[in-house]
């Protein structure tokens, strides 16, 4: 479902934040 | 028949797909949905995030979103 990928990218998208 | 396998979420075809334009991580999460690399949810997030921490693309903001795109 598109919320589920809402959720998906959100947390690959955290992962990255926390990189940089 | 579900045909999981058909596309593999691996490095080169992230970077294929970044070098062509610019895309969101929904965008990336779209070509690599789980029905048909037959990853789960999981893997997926992982896997992704640590291929774009690896490929470390450029990022810009377009509509509002970020976009992240490699320049050849």
């Amino acid at each position: 479902s598109s919320s589920e990928a809402d959720e998906m990218a959100a947390a690959i998208e955290a992962e990255l934040n926390d990189f940089i | 028949t579900p045909s999981s396998g058909d596309i593999q979420l691996t490095e080169e075809a992230v970077r294929r797909y970044l070098t062509r334009k610019p895309m969101t991580t929904k965008d990336l999460l779209k070509k690599f949905q789980t029905k048909k690399t037959g990853l789960s949810s999981e893997q997926t997030v992982n896997v992704l995030a640590q291929i774009l921490k690896r490929l470390n693309p450029d990022r810009k903001v377009v509509h509002d979103k970020m976009h992240f795109y490699l320049k050849e």
